[in-house]
């Protein structure tokens, strides 16, 4: 089961930590920051790793594909393009594979999911968000998320969510609608997914860190006035997005790549 | 006594919460957000804001200089310009008003600090903070300020300060330095004043809404894991810059602006 799963969004905006915290897995002990002469030629660029972990007996091949530098430049206009052409070339070479003799044993680099990261300091979409947004849309399935949602009252945050899904709205940009629950689920299940629903765009805190309290270990930030619980549901939708996006949606995720971006793609190829 | 405060740095920084409660006014109750045809046209505009306070027994006229459109648009290079204009303009004015006949009753309209916003979310200066840095560096007296403090854990804080002062630094960059103090003041007194200087750049959380708990009425932000207690020492860095910036240093900020700023600005007036 191959999955690739591209992150995207400025440096500092708990990225890193989040997909550690998801996987529980260290993807970024060899990782690269932007220089200095990145961020003054204003470039993204693409950092991929792979690994291979075992998720409710299923053997997974997970590839976080990585975008340092973007929107870190004084001059971000370029920033989405390094994105929008990785996966437009995963693309490209699914197609060249497919049209090919050997077509048993394709390899799927192609792009199944997009964390959109959105900062949690600001007051809904701006404009490098807006433009990025609508390149990506098209292209794959996003799911927009509010990094270091711990700089948040819980208002602050409904707040936030109801400003983004707003601009999301005023800008006609479609992100990844989770499928419908099957009718047989029992209500509670219904009411489950549709509380997982109602909190999107994810705001969510994590650590890689564990702290210790009253015998219980746990991720969490400890701060002077209080400990943030990564796993409690009231100070991080960090089990909400984990239970989307793993336990729940992945084939669907797949599936969407496969039968509405790809040919997307494909529509975009021939017409050329 | 007049005195000009400007504030830089991007929206969501919590500037405007700060200056609400280091003043205990209301500045900001016209607010100007940057509209979408500012952020697109990536302008920097100036909003001025004048009230009279009394401080410690003394009539201040204060005036607060803001900058919407600082650092918002998705190409920032320009930011810094609008700021640099503002300030002199001030001086070339107040230049104009002293060569002038009638110099007894001259208005200083020259901007005496700089209240220089760093993002919270980041690893030290941005280049866009080098940048502007450098240009402000020469015209005002720059107090650093990290907004937003409470994102990050006291270790956290220890590491992004450290960060900053090493690139001002190696980017030589002069921010304005608190004076010394009185030889002949207590051990007491010269013991708070290093603690004060150790402390910057300041890393400030500030509320404009009050918490009650146990009788104690105070400015606060209340989490679900804990509350942030804005005047307390060890969650915010609030009572040291006000206490630097209102009650000690408000008459050497004017003087090092007249004796130090001015005259770098006749010189580069006069040899043109
Ligand atoms: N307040 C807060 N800080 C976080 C959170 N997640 C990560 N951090 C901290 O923010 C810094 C940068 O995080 P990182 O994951 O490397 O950000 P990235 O650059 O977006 O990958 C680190 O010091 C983290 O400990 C969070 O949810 N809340
Ligand atoms: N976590 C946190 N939030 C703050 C702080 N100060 C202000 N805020 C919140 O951040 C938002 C924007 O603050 P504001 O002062 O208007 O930011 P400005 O755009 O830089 O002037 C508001 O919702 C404030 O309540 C702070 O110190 N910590």
């Amino acid at each position: 089961f191959d999955f690739t799963l591209m992150v995207v969004g400025e440096s500092g905006l708990g990225k890193s930590t989040l997909i550690n915290s998801l996987f529980l897995a260290d993807f970024y002990n060899d990782r690269k920051l932007p220089t200095v002469s990145d961020l003054i030629k204003k470039t993204t660029s693409i950092q991929q790793h792979t690994i291979e972990i075992e998720e409710r007996g299923v053997k997974l091949r997970l590839t976080v594909v990585d975008t340092p530098g973007f929107g870190d430049s004084i001059n971000c206009e370029e920033s989405w393009k390094t994105c929008v052409d990785y996966i437009d070339d995963q693309f490209h070479q699914y197609f060249q594979a497919e049209s090919g003799l050997n077509r048993k044993h394709i390899q799927d680099g192609r792009v199944h999911c997009c964390l959109y990261f959105i900062p949690s300091y600001g007051r809904g979409l701006r404009q490098l968000d807006i433009q990025s947004l609508k390149t990506l849309q098209t292209r794959v399935n996003i799911i927009p998320v509010i990094g270091k949602s711990d700089i948040l009252t819980p208002t602050e945050v409904r707040t936030l969510k109801d400003s983004i899904l707003e601009d999301l709205k005023s800008n006609h940009i479609q992100i990844y609608q989770f499928p419908d629950c099957d009718e047989e689920e029992d209500e509670e299940f219904k009411k489950q997914d549709r509380e997982l629903k109602a909190a999107i765009p994810f705001a969510v805190a994590s650590s890689d860190t564990f702290v210790e309290v009253a015998g219980k270990r746990f991720r969490g930030r400890v701060y002077p006035w209080g400990i943030v619980e990564v796993e409690n549901p009231n100070h991080s939708d960090f089990v909400k997005l984990r239970t989307m996006l793993i336990q729940s949606h992945m084939h669907d995720l797949k599936e969407t790549t496969q039968e509405l971006h790809y040919e997307n793609f494909r529509a975009r190829a021939i017409a050329q």
